[in-house]
């Protein structure tokens, strides 16, 4: 329905550049520009290549009530930023008041635990680890009775970096997912893949890996401040049905927001 | 995958005799959703279909092979021939040669300034370790406990330091010392953040490294050519190190790191144990991202 003024349309070649620049799956780059009847029509109105974008992105759950302690594991491949997204969960909690607690599980990688122990002496808050080398399982199964006695609001539980193409590292992980759930029945509430804003179509391949291994249920895009879009996210919502929660924009505990699906799409198109 | 899905479209190709514009378009606009699906820079793809285009058209279709095989057979070729290009060692120039590692966040600095530190020391090298990141809680503190792993020589900071009066003193303590080669680890940093660029402008000026080398992480999407493009502009990059190679990322970004700034491959972090850097294979990685 075009109004008094035609509305500027943008050609299928500028669609195209700007989707696939973003890294959006070029199955639904090319989808997006058939729906919107792009090549019938000369063109596409950007507020509705918008509008078409946004649905594909699945908004998170209603909070309804969360068990105390909310137990939230966060995983994923190496170096995307789960231990300074834990810090920011953390400090986030902090600022409303409530008291979350830390749990250093990546017993594995050098110096994994004393970075997110400075992180939670910077935070103000308790974070429980163990030794190099052990059990990381162990170690969260214990953070998790920790919570549960000390009554803390959250606990949020940083893993090892690992390549979601080893199938002994995805064991490993349900074999902590277990034991968290031993120290607690329903643990964890949420589990959550940590995804580097950078990465092009192999999000898709980390994120299938992680939901086949353990019950994911939301995602954190980190590094969202930098120049990549994160144009995969509509294939998490389309392909995985994972809500995209929190978006890092920076190294810092308070460079942390709620995603905004419309917000994300607009920024995306520039 | 590239060649399952091309062989397809190839095959309706049958039984022509020369390659034209009008019966590889289609084939060609296939391998460019391919080689996007595999991480290829947008504007480097279109470059190497044009450049695929050229070669082919008027081509004969040699005895024995369908014209789509023959094209397909190109593009390999023609992959290979860039990525060989691309092919080079560290320069060994200098004494103490030295490294300076540099890359976005989490990308596999300081786990590469290891692995090449422990390569070097098990040549009998004499290697310093510098520990350059100051900003990253325990990153000093990572490098330290995998300088003594692999029982290397490692400078940290002194109370007060910046990461550029810690750099001058290790480059003193370097040539004093007599050390061969000398890595110096730095912070993450985004390619849009002109202050940290900046920074690490002055502390190249400072260490004056023969080797300025990006760290990137194998999976990275669209915005590696942007990022290498930056890093080139700010440091000078003298070579690529892809990590995480060990993973299914295709590797697009070799290619287009490559191909927009020229910068040559050096080698490939496979894995997270201090062993796992393997030399750069022009090859594997053409069948990687053709896949
Ligand atoms: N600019 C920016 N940097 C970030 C963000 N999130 C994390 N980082 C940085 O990314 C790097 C890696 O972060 P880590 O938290 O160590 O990542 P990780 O997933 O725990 O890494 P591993 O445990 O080794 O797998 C660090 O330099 C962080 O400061 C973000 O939102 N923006
Ligand atoms: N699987 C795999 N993991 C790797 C590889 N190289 C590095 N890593 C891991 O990637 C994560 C990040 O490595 P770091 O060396 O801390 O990365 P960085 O670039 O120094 O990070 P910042 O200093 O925060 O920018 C760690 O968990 C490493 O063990 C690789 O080739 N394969
Ligand atoms: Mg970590
Ligand atoms: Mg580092």
């Amino acid at each position: 329905q075009r109004g008094a003024a035609p509305e500027e349309r943008w050609p299928v070649e500028r669609v195209e550049e700007a989707l696939y620049a973003a890294d959006v799956a070029p199955s639904l780059v090319m989808e997006a520009i058939e729906r919107l009847g792009a090549r019938r029509e000369g063109g596409v109105v950007p507020q509705r290549l918008a509008e078409h974008l946004a649905g594909l992105l699945v908004e998170p759950p209603a909070p309804g009530s969360v068990r105390r302690p909310r137990v939230v594991v966060l995983v994923g491949t190496n170096g995307s930023g789960k231990t300074t997204t834990c810090a920011k969960l953390a400090w986030r909690s902090r600022q409303t008041g409530r008291r979350p607690l830390l749990c250093a599980a990546d017993t594995f990688r050098a110096a994994g635990s004393d970075q997110l122990r400075l992180w939670a002496d910077r935070i103000g808050c308790d974070v429980v680890t163990g030794a190099t080398g052990a059990d990381a399982a162990a170690v969260a199964f214990d953070a998790v009775t920790a919570a549960v006695r000390r009554n803390a609001d959250e606990l949020y539980v940083d893993t090892a970096g690992r390549m979601h193409t080893r199938e002994p590292l995805l064991q490993e992980l349900q074999k902590l997912i277990r034991s968290v759930r031993k120290a607690r029945e329903g643990a964890p509430d949420d589990c959550w893949l940590v995804l580097d804003a950078a990465l092009g179509r192999n999000a898709l391949s980390q994120a299938s890996a992680f939901a086949g291994a353990v019950p994911l249920n939301g995602a954190i895009i980190t590094k969202l401040d930098g120049s990549a879009k994160a144009g995969f996210v509509f294939s998490l919502g389309r392909e995985l049905r994972i809500p995209v929660l929190y978006a890092g924009l920076g190294e810092s505990p308070e460079d942390l927001v709620e995603f905004d699906r419309r917000r994300f799409v607009r920024s995306l198109l520039g | 995958a590239l060649t399952n899905s091309l062989q397809a479209v190839f095959r309706r190709l049958r039984g022509q005799g020369t390659l034209t514009e009008a019966n590889i378009e289609a084939a060609l606009r296939e391998v460019r959703t391919a080689l996007l699906e595999a991480d290829v820079n947008f504007q480097v793809a279109q470059d190497f279909i044009e450049q695929v285009r050229r070669r082919c058209v008027g081509e004969e279709v040699l005895r024995g092979i369908t014209p789509g095989q023959q094209v397909i057979r190109r593009i390999y070729e023609q992959l290979v021939e860039l990525l060989g290009r691309a092919r080079r060692d560290v320069k060994w120039a200098g004494r103490p040669m030295t490294v300076l590692l540099v890359g976005l966040n989490g990308s596999g600095k300081t786990t590469t300034a290891a692995k090449l530190a422990k390569r070097w020391s098990a040549e009998r090298r004499k290697v310093l370790l510098v520990a350059c990141d100051l900003k990253r809680p325990a990153a000093v503190d990572q490098l330290r406990r995998l300088a003594e792993r692999i029982g290397v020589d490692m400078i940290g900071p002194e109370p007060g330091d910046t990461p550029a009066t810690l750099a001058a003193r290790a480059v003193r303590k370097a040539q004093r010392e007599l050390y061969d080669v000398a890595i110096y680890d730095t912070a993450g940093r985004l390619d849009v953040d002109d202050e940290l660029l900046a920074e690490l402008r002055e502390l190249r000026d400072l260490i004056r490294p023969h080797n300025v080398i990006l760290v990137l992480d194998a999976a990275v999407g669209q915005s590696a050519v942007r990022v290498a493009q930056r890093f080139h502009e700010t440091a000078g990059l003298t070579g690529l190190i892809l990590t995480k190679l060990d993973g299914d990322a295709r590797g697009g970004a070799a290619l287009s790191v490559h191909a927009a700034t020229g910068c040559p491959i050096l080698m490939v972090g496979v894995g997270e144990k201090l062993d796992d850097l393997e030399p750069f294979h022009p090859d594997r990685m053409a069948s990687r991202i053709l896949g």
